[in-house]
């Protein structure tokens, strides 16, 4: 940020460009602004390095949405649903490590019976996890796969049973339906588990991002949101437009390609990052 | 929405018998707007409203009888320019094997891609050869090997050898099985990883591609041009395919690799099946980039 000997229209340009060019959008970086100038009005304030500190502030606020208590609370099924190539199988994987970490049972199931070597490529992180995997063979109905890997869980008393879905544009309504006949056949057979469906977007999307959330959340209530790939040069910054028109929390943030590159989202640190 | 109010500001400004800048300035804001909704990169954006703008208060727009929709116009042309005048066809080496190099940042659609490129070339009466050169993402090699064999092409591969060795062995193969095209897949990675990107330099070295096309996700938002530029400057990049372009996204990060790169956009993923591959058509991407 250029340096302000006080506060200007200038200023609030240079602020609304950082937002915009981290994907934040433009209706959230409007309305952001907004509450900005109404809160550096009413304090008063004069300088202008705080009001970038009032922006973070509002930020930070924006994204402290409770996260869903379920996470710590086996036994778990974790649903991980979202758009293709975003990262829901790699961040299944971590999802185990961390779950096994805490020393909770943990069973993948298969259950993106649709692209090729998806059954293999979570089996090998089973393999390389020590955690066990429910497969079927490709073509499969994926409720089916789900319903077997839920008695399973249930029958061996699986802590956290974690299940990977195709990855699917929403703006398909035969795979979006496919989803929700899915996301019926676990709230049907969870036994005593907490049900936790999170969607995983790319930190990279634009606001499509917005999209995917809003057709996901009104098709199988999402209840968390994953961020994979912060570890690119993308900020994510469309979290913000999502926390604050669907007020959907971010849970987890992937930092990587490995099983533990994976951490609790952090609302101050992100928000710092955003403006590194 | 935006696309419905930029096409009313635009109807309005076609009416006009005389513009004044205060009409130029709000249609503009529009146009920018809409651009920006669309993913289009923020200084991608505030150049090509300034080029536009340069125009829309030149001779052309004032001594014209219709200045309103002369500035309509400029828009238009100044879109289409910039994502390039027409379709542009996938390179032929001078000397068979063809070598194409996809690559791109992680889950972007290069192993399908490569597959689907496969059978478009077979289509067109070509033989070609994939190269699985993924050795890290689990089942990389497994997914590419099954989808070459529901096109019936081979994929070449070989068990505990680097990517820039499965390369090389690769184009030895081509040749021995006479096949006229190779296109190697590539691991997904961060163009900010100098290892990995030191690895493509080594593999570009290793097989001379003809092509070397960076896939890149239509939904791609700001960060699209730090990608490209990176990519391109390593690699000097022959061109893009933009892929999961049937989503509703409008697709901006093109205009914005394109402006930023000069890489021509040459094919678009259209879905998840072999046959969704389709050739580019820069006129098309404008106007539902515009709304
Ligand atoms: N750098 C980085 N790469 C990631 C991250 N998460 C996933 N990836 C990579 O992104 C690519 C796609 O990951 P997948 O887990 O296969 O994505 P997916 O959503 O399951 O993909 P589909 O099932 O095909 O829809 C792989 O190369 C992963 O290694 C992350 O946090 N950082
Ligand atoms: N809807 C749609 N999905 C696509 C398209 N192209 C690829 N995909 C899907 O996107 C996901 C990722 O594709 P991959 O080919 O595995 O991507 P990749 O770039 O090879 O991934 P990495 O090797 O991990 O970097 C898969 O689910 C593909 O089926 C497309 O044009 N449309
Ligand atoms: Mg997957
Ligand atoms: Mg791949």
């Amino acid at each position: 940020l250029s340096l302000h000997s006080r506060i200007s229209p200038e200023l609030y340009d240079e602020l609304e460009e950082i937002l915009i060019t981290t994907d934040v959008g433009l209706e959230t970086s409007g309305r952001v602004l907004e509450e900005l100038k109404a809160r550096v009005k009413e304090s008063r304030e004069e300088r202008p390095e705080m009001v970038r500190e009032f922006l973070k502030e509002i930020l930070v606020d924006l994204l402290s949405l409770p996260v869903p208590p379920a996470i710590d609370r086996p036994p778990l099924a974790i649903l991980v649903v979202g758009v293709n190539g975003v990262g829901k199988t790699t961040s299944i994987a971590k999802l185990a490590a961390y779950y096994k970490a805490k020393g909770c049972s943990c069973l993948l199931v298969a259950a993106d019976t649709f692209r090729a070597a998806a059954g293999e490529q979570l089996a090998a992180w089973g393999e390389r996890l020590g955690v066990e995997i429910v497969r079927s063979r490709e073509g499969s109905d994926p409720g089916a796969v789900v319903f077997d890997g839920l008695a399973a869980a249930n029958a061996r008393r699986i802590d956290v049973v974690i299940i990977d879905t195709a990855g699917r544009l929403h703006t398909k309504a035969n795979l979006m339906a496919e989803l929700e006949k899915v996301y019926r056949v676990c709230t049907r057979n969870l036994g005593d588990r907490n049900l936790l469906t999170l969607l995983v977007l790319d930190a990279g999307t634009g606001q499509n991002g917005l999209n995917q959330a809003r057709v996901f959340q009104e098709t199988v209530g999402v209840d968390g949101i994953i961020l994979a790939k912060l570890d690119g040069t993308a900020r994510g910054g469309i979290v913000l437009a999502v926390a604050d028109q669907l007020r959907l929390p971010v849970v987890w943030v992937g930092t990587g390609e490995q099983p533990d590159d994976l951490r609790l989202f952090d609302a101050r640190e992100f928000v710092t990052a955003l403006f590194d | 929405n935006l696309a419905g109010r930029l096409q009313e500001t635009l109807r309005k400004l076609r009416g006009k018998g005389k513009l004044t800048e205060i009409d130029v300035d709000e249609a503009l804001r529009e146009v920018k707007l809409a651009l920006l909704e669309a993913d289009v990169n923020f200084r991608v954006v505030r150049s090509f409203i300034n080029r536009v703008r340069e125009r829309a208060i030149g001779k052309e727009v004032t001594s014209s009888l219709t200045p309103g929709q002369m500035v309509v116009k400029i828009v238009h042309q100044e879109l289409t320019a910039l994502m390039g005048a027409k379709e542009e066809k996938i390179r032929v080496a001078p000397q068979p094997p063809t070598v194409v190099l996809l690559v791109g940042l992680q889950g972007s659609g290069k192993t399908t891609t490569t597959a689907k490129l496969g059978r478009y070339l077979k289509m067109q009466g070509r033989r070609p050869m994939l190269a699985a050169a993924d050795i890290y993402r689990p089942a990389a090699v497994r997914q590419l090997q099954i989808l070459g064999e529901k096109l019936e092409l081979p994929v070449y591969f070989s068990e505990g050898k680097d990517p820039v060795a499965i390369a090389r062995e690769a184009v030895a193969a081509v040749k021995k099985q006479n096949c006229d095209y190779l296109l190697v897949d590539t691991a997904g990675r961060l163009h900010v990883n100098e290892e990995l990107m030191e690895e493509l330099r080594a593999i570009k070295e290793a097989v001379r591609p003809e092509e070397i096309l960076l896939v890149v996700d239509a939904m791609t938002g700001q960060d699209a041009v730090n990608v490209a530029r990176s990519f391109h400057e390593k690699l000097a990049l022959t061109g893009l395919v933009l892929t999961k372009l049937e989503s509703d996204t409008r697709g901006g990060a093109a205009l914005s690799i394109r402006e930023v790169t000069g890489c021509p956009i040459k094919l678009v993923g259209t879905g998840e099946k072999l046959e969704d591959l389709e050739v580019f058509y820069p006129d098309r991407l404008a106007s539902r980039i515009l709304g």
